[in-house]
């Protein structure tokens, strides 16, 4: 465990509770992609069975059951207790464009054709653009709420952080995973534009619009 | 191919 991976869990950690706070404080999920959610649901769900398999540390385990239980429990109050207040109008991102991609490159491309090696490939490799529902729909609204951009920034932060944990890991601990690492600039990358008017204009204070 | 190493990260 090195500083920038424990930042970057809690930055992670920071956004998935500030969304489901947003949520059930407001009452209201106006303005985020449930699209983007149950990709992120997917994701854990497939990257962390190995949670009945393998014991890594507390750490790990708690966090894991975290993350899968938040998760569900924001698309639960997305699709379910919410969903009222759902704009499918604008989350229209056809997810399908991102999961056939990404299922036949975990397939084509993986450290080892096992079933376990392939589904957190899938998880790796989807994580990296599931976002992209939510910030489609909100160039599509040309909006968000402060609050949504904060859970943005939180959750861009995290795999920034991560970046900097395998450069500290490949120096100090010689590990090195391509996939995790090339995805993980994909994901980053995703972010740039949103960083941009998030230190531009959220953080003066301005609320985060985009020329529709 | 590098091994399937061991997955410790979240």
């Amino acid at each position: 465990m090195n500083i920038f991976r424990l930042t970057g869990d809690l930055s992670h950690l920071a956004a998935i509770i500030i969304l489901l706070l947003k949520i059930w404080k407001t009452r209201s999920c106006a303005g985020i992609s449930g699209k983007s959610q149950i990709l992120f649901a997917l994701v854990f769900t497939t990257r962390y069975l190995d949670l009945f398999s393998s014991f890594i540390s507390l750490y790990n385990t708690v966090m894991k059951v975290i993350y899968i239980m938040c998760a569900y429990a924001t698309v639960y109050l997305i699709y379910g207790k919410f969903k009222a207040t759902y704009d499918g109008n604008h989350d229209t991102f056809r997810v399908e464009f991102l999961l056939i991609p990404v299922v036949l490159l975990a397939v084509l491309i993986n450290h080892a054709f096992a079933p376990m090696e392939i589904l957190w490939t899938f998880s790796i490799y989807l994580e990296s653009v599931a976002i992209l529902p939510q910030l489609f729909m909100i160039s599509k609204t040309g909006e968000a709420e402060t609050i949504t951009t904060h859970y943005l920034f939180f959750l861009g932060l995290y795999r920034t952080l991560y970046l900097f944990n395998w450069i500290w890991r490949f120096y100090f601990e010689g590990f090195f995973d391509l996939i995790a690492v090339v995805a993980g600039l994909v994901q980053t990358i995703l972010y740039c534009d949103f960083f941009y008017l998030y230190i531009t204009k959220v953080l003066k204070g301005k609320k985060l619009s985009l020329p529709a | 191919e590098t091994a399937s190493q061991e997955k410790d990260e979240l």
